[in-house]
C-alpha cells in the first residue's frame, strides 16, 4: 500500500504545472524513501526528474515498491478540484488500477474523494551520471523566467555564456538579436541581480528556448533556480521544492557538427 | 544554430 499526505494541495498542483507540458504520461515510482519520477518529452531532447522525500511529507507510507502510471493531464484536472490549502492524500493499493485522491478543507468540514484510473506505461529510463559541472549559476527563478520569455520573442535558441564576469543569454532571429547579461555580485545589495556563480571553466552553449520555456513553469515552486553547465553535455536546471525534494530538468545542447 | 541531439547521445540506458 502506498499513501502520501501533503499539508497543502498547492505543492502537487505546482509540480503538475511544471511537468504536464513536457510529459503526457509518466510512471510515479514510489518506494520507502519517497516518490520519484523520470520522464522525457516526446522528442527525447529534454528530461524531467522529480524527487519527493517521504519523511518530509505530512505522512508517508509505502511498504512495497510500486510504479503508478499516470496521465499528467488527468491528474492536473483532478488536482484543480482541490483548494490550494486542502490537505491532500494520494493513495494506491498494491496492484491497484486506480489512484485515490482525498482533499480535506482547512476547516475539515468538507472532504472530496476522487479516483483516477492508472495506466501501463512503458517508459525508457536513462542513467544520469553524477557530473561535475564547469559552471553552476544560482539566480532568481523569476528573473530566469523573464529572460527566457524575453529572448523567445527574438529567436528560437539561446546562447548561454558563463565566465568570471557573469552569465550572458543571447538570442538571434530574422528580425534582430538580443542579449541579457547578469554580473556575478558577491556583495548582496538590495535590488542587485543577486546571482552566484561557481565556475571552474568558462562555458558557451546553445539551447532551444522552447524547452527552457517549459522548465520555467516550475518557478512557483522556488524563489531560486540553479543552472549547471559543462561543454557538450546537457544543461541541468534545478528548482528545490522546500525541504521535500527537487525538480530537475535536463536539456541536450545544440552542437555544431 | 547547431544540431539538436537527443539525450540518449549523452546518457546511457538505466
Amino acid at each position: 500500500m502506498f499513501e502520501a499526505t501533503f499539508n497543502q494541495a498547492s505543492i502537487l498542483k505546482q509540480v503538475l504545472e511544471a511537468t504536464k507540458d513536457l510529459v503526457n504520461d509518466a510512471n510515479w515510482d514510489c518506494s520507502a524513501e519517497g516518490i520519484a519520477l523520470q520522464a522525457m518529452d516526446s522528442s527525447h531532447v529534454s528530461l524531467v526528474s522529480l524527487s519527493l522525500r517521504g519523511d518530509e511529507l505530512a505522512s508517508y507510507r509505502c511498504e512495497n515498491q510500486i510504479s503508478l502510471g499516470i496521465n499528467m493531464n488527468t491528474m492536473t484536472k483532478i488536482l484543480k478540484c482541490a483548494e490550494n490549502n486542502d490537505r491532500t492524500i494520494i493513495r494506491a493499493d498494491d496492484d491497484a488500477d486506480v489512484m485515490v485522491f482525498v482533499f480535506e478543507s482547512e476547516g475539515r468540514d468538507k472532504t472530496s474523494k476522487y479516483e483516477m484510473k492508472l495506466m501501463d506505461i512503458d517508459s525508457e529510463h536513462l542513467g544520469i551520471p553524477e557530473q561535475e559541472y564547469s559552471a553552476t549559476v544560482q539566480m532568481s527563478s523569476k528573473e530566469f523566467s523573464r529572460i527566457v520569455r524575453d529572448l523567445s520573442t527574438i529567436g528560437e535558441n539561446v546562447e548561454i555564456t558563463v565566465d568570471k564576469e557573469g552569465i550572458t543569454f543571447g538570442a538571434k532571429g530574422e528580425s534582430g538579436s538580443g542579449t541579457v547579461s547578469l554580473k556575478s555580485n558577491p556583495s548582496v545589495d538590495e535590488g542587485s541581480s543577486n546571482i552566484t556563480i561557481d565556475l571552474t571553466d568558462s562555458v558557451k552553449l546553445n539551447f532551444a528556448l522552447r524547452y527552457l520555456t517549459f522548465f520555467t513553469k516550475a518557478a512557483p515552486l522556488s524563489d531560486n533556480v540553479s543552472l549547471s553547465l559543462s561543454a557538450d553535455v546537457p544543461l541541468m536546471v534545478e528548482y528545490a521544492i522546500g525541504d521535500v525534494g527537487f525538480i530537475r530538468y535536463y536539456l541536450a545542447p545544440k552542437i555544431d557538427d | 544554430s547547431g544540431k539538436q541531439h537527443q539525450l540518449s547521445a549523452f546518457f546511457g540506458a538505466a
